[in-house]
C-alpha cells in the first residue's frame, strides 16, 4: 500500500529524507 | 593528453548512408517514446488506459478487487491458539516485521489479518520535532516539488484532467474544492511524479468536483453541499450516505455545544489554524500563496511494515473522497512500470488545511490491501461490490464538519493515528 502527501509549504521548506529512504511512524519529513 | 588532443591530425569520413538513416530512427522512436500516448473517448475527453509492458496488462486482466476480498478472507480465519506463536513468528521472520514493539501478546491475534492489523507499543513510535513527520512506516518513494505544472528533478508524461475525471473543467464557472476556475487553468498543470518521472495531475489524484454540473450527465458525481449536521447520533448519519452525495461522515464530538466550541477554539489554537470562516474560503478560493509552493511526498508501506497509518501534522480534515477503483500492487516494481498506477488503484483522498494552506493525504489500496480505515470516518467502505458502477475518476465524497464546528472538519495533531490499511 502507499500513502501520498500533496500539500502547500512555504518555499523554504526542505524534505530531510532521501529516495528510497526507509522511515517510520513520527521520524522527520520535512522542516521550514 | 594535451598533446594528443592538440596534435592528432582530424580526418573526415563519410557516414555510410544507412547509419544515418538508422540515426534519424532512433532519434524519431526515442521522440516518440517521450510523447503521451492518448486515447480520447467519443467526446475528445482523454481516458486514462493501462499502459505499460504486458506483465502489467496480465496483471489488468486479473480479478484483482476479487483476489483482494479472497485474500482478505482467508486471512481472516481464526488460528488455533496454540499456532499462533509459531505460526506469527515465521510470518514475521518472512516479512521481516519487528516483533517485539507489538503491542498485544502473539496468542491474542485471532487471524493473520488482525496481526497485520496490530497496534504498536506505546512509545515505539517517537515523535521528531518538526513541522512534518512521516505518516506511516515504509520506504520513501520519491518526492518532490510541484512549479508550475513540472515537478522539479524529473521528466515524465502528464495527465489531462479533463480525460481522467471526465468533467469539463474548463466550462465550469467554479471550481469548488481548491481553485477558482482561474487558477484551474494553472491548476491543470500542477504535477507531480511519483517514480521516475511518471506524473499525475494533481487533480486526477484528489479529484475535482464542479459544483454546477447536471447530475445526470453521467460524466461526474452529483454532489450536493450538505448543511453541517447538528449534534446527532450516528444512526442518522448513517442514513445520509448514498451514493454520489456529499454527506457529512464524521461522528459528532460528545458534549455540549459551548464545550466542543471552547474545545476547537484551544485545538485550533494549537494547531495554528484560523476559524472556520478563513477557511472556507481558503479552500474554496485557495490558489498557493505568495511565497509558498506545492510539495509531495509518496510513501510505499512493504507487506511487513506496520500498516496503521498517523496524522504527519497538525491539521484538519475537511472532507474525503473515496475513488473505487482497481487494486494494482503498488511495490516499487509496479508504480516503475504502471504509469497511472495511482490515480487508477482505489484510493481516499483527504483533504483539508494546515497552518500553511492547503494540505491532502491520499492513502492508496493494493491487491493484497484493499481496505483502507479512517478512525474517524465510520461510514466508509473500500474493496466493496464491482468497479463497474464507478467510472474512474468518480467518487464519492463526505465532508467532516460535525466533528469540529469551529475548524468545520476533522481536527489531527501530529502523530495521531488516523486509520490503516486491512488485508482484503
Amino acid at each position: 500500500s502507499t500513502v501520498v502527501l500533496v500539500f502547500e509549504a512555504p518555499t523554504d521548506f526542505q524534505f530531510t529524507v532521501r529516495d528510497g529512504q526507509k522511515i517510520k511512524v513520527g521520524e522527520p519529513l520535512g522542516d521550514v | 593528453l594535451v598533446n594528443a588532443w592538440s596534435q592528432t591530425p582530424t580526418k573526415w569520413y563519410p557516414l555510410p548512408i544507412a547509419v544515418g538513416a538508422l540515426l534519424l530512427v532512433v532519434i524519431q522512436y526515442r521522440k516518440r517514446v517521450g510523447q503521451k500516448e492518448v486515447y480520447v473517448d467519443e467526446d475528445g475527453h482523454e481516458v486514462v488506459k493501462l499502459k505499460g509492458p504486458w506483465a502489467v496488462h496480465v496483471m489488468g486482466a486479473l480479478p484483482l478487487r476479487n483476489l483482494s476480498r479472497v485474500w482478505g478472507y482467508m486471512n481472516s480465519l481464526e488460528l488455533p491458539v496454540w499456532f499462533r506463536p509459531t505460526g506469527l513468528k515465521v510470518y514475521a521472520w518472512i516479512f521481516g516485521c519487528n516483533i517485539d514493539e507489538v503491542e498485544k501478546d502473539l496468542k491474542e491475534y485471532k487471524s493473520l489479518g488482525d496481526f497485520f492489523y496490530r497496534k504498536l507499543k506505546d512509545g515505539s513510535r517517537p515523535v521528531a520535532d518538526v513541522i512534518l513527520v512521516s505518516p506511516a512506516d515504509g520506504r520513501v518513494l520519491h518526492f518532490g516539488t510541484i512549479k508550475g505544472g513540472r515537478v522539479e528533478q524529473i521528466k515524465g508524461s502528464t495527465y489531462s484532467l479533463d480525460a481522467l475525471l471526465g468533467i469539463e473543467t474548463r466550462q465550469s464557472s467554479r471550481t469548488e474544492v481548491f481553485f477558482e476556475s482561474g487558477d484551474m487553468a494553472e491548476a491543470d498543470h500542477k504535477h507531480f511524479a511519483d517514480i521516475n518521472g511518471i506524473e499525475y495531475s494533481l487533480h486526477e489524484l484528489l479529484g475535482t468536483q464542479v459544483h454546477n454540473t447536471p447530475a445526470n450527465s453521467g460524466t461526474s458525481t452529483p454532489v450536493v453541499e450538505s448543511a453541517p449536521a447538528p449534534l446527532t447520533g450516528a444512526s442518522e448519519l448513517a442514513g445520509a450516505v448514498k451514493h454520489g452525495e456529499r454527506t457529512d461522515a464524521s461522528v459528532p464530538q460528545e458534549g455540549s455545544a459551548s464545550e466542543v466550541v471552547a474545545h476547537d477554539a484551544s485545538v485550533a489554537t494549537q494547531m495554528g489554524i484560523r476559524p472556520t470562516l478563513e477557511r472556507r474560503r481558503s479552500l474554496s478560493t485557495a490558489s498557493v500563496k505568495p511565497g509558498n509552493a506545492l510539495y509531495f511526498c509518496v510513501i510505499y508501506l512493504a507487506p511487513g511494515d506496520y500498516h496503521r497509518f498517523h496524522s504527519p501534522t497538525a491539521w484538519v480534515v475537511e472532507k474525503r473522497r473515496h475513488f473505487v477503483g482497481d487494486l494494482f500492487s503498488v511495490s516499487p516494481w509496479m508504480a516503475k512500470r504502471l504509469e497511472n498506477l495511482f490515480v487508477l488503484n482505489e484510493r481516499v483522498a483527504l483533504l483539508g488545511r494546515w497552518k500553511y494552506g492547503f494540505f491532502g493525504m491520499v492513502p492508496v489500496g493494493a491487491t493484497n490491501v484493499g481496505s483502507i480505515k479512517i478512525n474517524f470516518d465510520k461510514d466508509l467502505r473500500t474493496n466493496v461490490g464491482s468497479r463497474r458502477g464507478h467510472p474512474l475518476g468518480t467518487y464519492t465524497e463526505a465532508v467532516y464538519s460535525a466533528a469540529s464546528p469551529i475548524l468545520d472538519g476533522q481536527p489531527l495533531l501530529k502523530a495521531q493515528e488516523m486509520g490503516g490499511f486491512c488485508l482484503g
